[in-house]
């Protein structure tokens, strides 16, 4: 696939994005 | 046959109803199981919020493309849910997994994420069916062709009310979830990503401003607190 660039960490996921940790 | 743009598009459409035919439009087993884990069920939130988002999502489309193609909106809508529920549920999984957790009643009672999920999910479908493209986004209002019609990114924001910064979330954890996502959707979603980075985040009213004023003065609040730690 397009080489996208996954910028997230891997204690970084969409519930700390949502402030939902 | 050679692939011309017609066919790559008919192909890209086609793979996406392929992917999409097994996904109910109702939340799947496990989906449901998430929504019954949460201290507050959002199961009848989520099916009430999108009702609404079709209105708004339909009637903005017709308005759009042609009074005639508001069913054409609501087709783009029900695929819409389709892969919104198969995403959530990707994305959940791995959440489960990173955090063992099973209780997502936060993030799942939380508008924004939902709004913004499903957003994303009607930029994928429009994005395939070539009518959200940085290519062609010549501003057409009324005209019949979809393919010419503004609906191209960032309509979508405005339709459904939404912050850039807030949709901008979204992005990186959905193609993460879909791993079939074709290289033109993801190039396609980068390239959404790089215009909020680059000029929509930074427009008046953008809720940026105030988290960084107030992260600044988090910050500041700080470095009054220890100043010897600085040291």
């Amino acid at each position: 696939s397009h080489n996208y660039h996954f910028g997230l960490e891997d204690h970084e996921g969409i519930s700390e994005l949502f402030d939902c940790d | 046959p050679p692939q011309t743009p017609i066919r790559a598009a008919m192909t890209s459409i086609q793979q996406l109803r392929g992917e999409l035919i097994s996904t109910g439009d109702q939340p799947s087993t496990n989906l449901d199981k998430y929504f019954k884990n949460c201290t507050v069920d959002p199961t009848q939130d989520v099916l009430k919020r999108l009702e609404t988002l079709e209105q708004t999502f339909s009637q903005r489309f017709g308005q759009a493309v042609g009074p005639r193609c508001v069913i054409l909106g609501k087709q783009r809508f029900t695929l819409g849910v389709r892969l919104y529920y198969k995403v959530m549920e990707e994305m959940l999984k791995s959440e489960e997994k990173r955090l063992s957790v099973q209780n997502f009643s936060k993030l799942l009672n939380d508008s924004t994420f939902h709004t913004s999920l499903m957003a994303c999910a009607l930029e994928v479908v429009m994005a395939t069916y070539g009518e959200s493209s940085f290519k062609t986004g010549g501003y057409n209002p009324g005209g019949d062709d979809p393919a010419e019609a503004d609906v191209c990114f960032p309509w979508i924001l405005d339709v459904f009310r939404l912050s850039a910064f807030d949709f901008y979330k979204v992005i990186e954890s959905f193609i993460k979830a879909e791993p079939t996502l074709s290289k033109d959707i993801v190039k396609h979603l980068e390239t959404c990503e790089n215009l909020i980075m680059e000029r929509i985040a930074w427009r008046t009213g953008s809720p940026l401003f105030e988290l960084l004023k107030q992260e600044h003065e988090g910050g500041a609040a700080e470095q009054v607190e220890t100043p010897a730690m600085c040291y």
